[in-house]
């Protein structure tokens, strides 16, 4: 359902080029569980926000679901983001100036749900992740790894059949961790489709096949053979 | 150095009262390695904070290097930051505007350094985290692990006494995380204390100490085995 050919990201700073992103050709099918690995500054986001349709290549293709997505314009990029991809930033993202319920209903907003059911879907998944005693604080009452699920129950809000997860317990503790990894396990089992980009090897065991990035560009593609 | 007596830290919401750390004794004494780890909230930033004369306590006393920091003003708060820690923050805390040269020169400025002196060490410190060639990068240009290291070398750069790192590999590939954790230790040999969050056994390993937390309390303080 996913299918890169070629793909380039190019970010251009004064007299400087950034070649993030070196045709990057990768197919993802249907139920797929990818842990996505490399070092630091390796492309990984970058790959991320493209899948995720929060940007657009330099150059090359990108499919999802036989959508010709890499030429799509805002409104539509914005209409799939919605509708079928769950995405966990790296930063979290979350709006500073409501509480963890307003930020996790968000999604559902856009999707046009009531009031109400907003908020049973949104408290259901924060208490899902734990964090059922903390609906009301704001972004800046909350510790670090509550703010990291947080956006991962706000990812996870509107079912989506693919789910996008950068670095979901960076922040997260072993015990919370083995949580939200089994919660992971639960939407792979429903028969969505999940790729979370992780640098610990424990996490990336989950995953079923493991793609290695190094310097924008592919440089393994392999099956987990714990698994 | 470092003296904690029935510290406590609560948070008023509303009618709620949180209670971030509850009665925390510790002491520790110049050039340890300590790691502090424990469940997400358990209240290891909260400590670092206050460690840190970044906030107050609501309760309880803290001596640090014989001066009762527990009730100072912001001003004598802001004298003992700048020049005596080096703080790591969880979630970074560089300024979005100004480049990563000048995001890790900021304290130099606030220490009175010369133009040319600052721009020196800044670039010295950027080079010893592996960002030699991302100085004129703003923070929305660099990758996670790159906003990591340049949060790391903002807290180096005065050669502080003591280093407070909140969850510093957290966004960094196992590479990466070796080469921060040998400046750590090279920060330590040279007669230092650092004291880092952490959630990686691995990285734990590295100290001579590890405090755990749970629910704002101590749950134990025990030196590490395997040194
Ligand atoms: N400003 C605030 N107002 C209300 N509650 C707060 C505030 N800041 C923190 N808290 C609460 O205090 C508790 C401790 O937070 P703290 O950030 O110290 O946890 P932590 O151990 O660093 O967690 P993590 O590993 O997730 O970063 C958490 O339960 C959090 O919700
Ligand atoms: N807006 C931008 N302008 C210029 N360069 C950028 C920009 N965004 C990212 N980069 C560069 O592109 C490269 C890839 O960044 P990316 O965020 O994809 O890395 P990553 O693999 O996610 O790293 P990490 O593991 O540290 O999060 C990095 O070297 C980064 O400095
Ligand atoms: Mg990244
Ligand atoms: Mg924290």
């Amino acid at each position: 359902i996913i299918r890169t050919t070629d793909l380039c990201k190019t970010y251009v700073m004064g007299s400087e080029k950034i070649h993030a992103l070196k045709d990057l050709s990768i197919a993802i099918k249907k139920n797929e569980y990818v842990a996505l690995m490399g070092p630091s500054g390796s492309g990984k986001s970058t790959l991320m926000n493209l899948l995720g349709c929060l940007d657009t290549p330099t150059s090359g293709s990108y499919i999802l679901n036989d959508n010709l997505v890499s030429n799509m314009d805002d409104a539509e990029l914005a209409e799939i983001r919605n509708s079928e991809i769950g995405f966990v930033f790296q930063t979290f993202n979350l709006l500073p100036r409501i509480s963890s319920l307003d930020n996790v209903a968000l999604p559902l907003v856009y999707a046009g749900w009531s009031n109400k059911k907003r908020e049973n879907r949104a408290a259901e998944v924060l208490d899902l992740v734990g964090l059922g005693n903390r609906m009301d604080h704001k972004p800046n009452e909350l510790s670090g790894g509550q703010r990291q699920r947080v956006a991962i129950a706000r990812a996870l809000v509107c079912n989506p059949s693919i789910i996008l997860a950068d670095e979901p317990t960076g922040n997260l503790d072993t015990k919370t961790s083995v949580e939200i990894m089994h919660i992971f396990e639960q939407i792979h089992n429903a028969g969505n489709t999940v790729i979370l980009v992780t640098h610990e090897p424990d996490i990336a065991d989950h995953a079923h096949r493991i793609i290695r990035l190094r310097d924008g560009e592919l440089e393994s593609d392999i099956k987990n053979q714990n698994i």
